[in-house]
């Protein structure tokens, strides 16, 4: 497959949160500082997958609680069979905004969208989006499928 | 119409990369 070259981290960061904004979760997603709570993310990941990321799980993300990153990050994002990806420094996201290390997440999240079982759905919704952001969104999957182990 | 053209083939990589990834078979989540 090809590749199309390094990702720019900045802009890897304003697409995905072009693209977490289709998910239309209850918080509000419009700027780097709406994520850090980790709130966005753990309502993205209860649709992509509600069994998995049930109601007991989402209960213990609450928008005023800093450890909320732990529960996302550990439960969630670990169990991809990805190897050499540069996990995201979840603190730096948490206490700085980190807009690098918050692509870096969304790209894991990109990744539970796109191998679960309703992917036709977010494939498709990711297919309408303008063609700039497509094709970040194209360089984060190939990046990651790159780091699949089988 | 060049621009036209690399318009065209971007939209057509793009197209064909979605398009394998939707018959891809699906991975366990989380």
């Amino acid at each position: 497959m090809s590749t199309s070259g390094p990702l720019d981290r900045l802009e890897l960061c304003e697409s995905l949160l072009t693209w977490v904004q289709t998910f239309g979760v209850e918080a509000q997603c419009k700027t780097v500082e709406d994520m850090t709570n980790g709130v966005v993310m753990a309502q993205a990941l209860q649709k992509i997958d509600e069994v998995y990321f049930n109601d007991a799980w989402i209960s213990r993300i609450k928008p005023d609680v800093g450890d909320n990153w732990s529960v996302v990050f550990s439960y969630g994002i670990l169990g991809q069979h990805i190897n050499d990806f540069t996990l995201p420094d979840v603190s730096l996201i948490g206490e700085h905004s980190d807009p690098a290390e918050l692509g870096r997440m969304l790209q894991l999240i990109l990744g539970c969208a796109v191998n679960c079982e309703q992917k036709q759905e977010y494939i498709q919704t990711i297919m309408m989006m303008e063609e700039s952001v497509q094709h970040v969104v194209m360089t984060a999957i190939q990046e990651l499928m790159s780091k699949e182990t089988p | 119409d060049a621009n036209m053209k690399a318009g065209a083939a971007t939209e057509g990589v793009l197209a064909n990369f979605f398009n394998s990834l939707l018959s891809k078979k699906t991975g366990s989540p989380g």
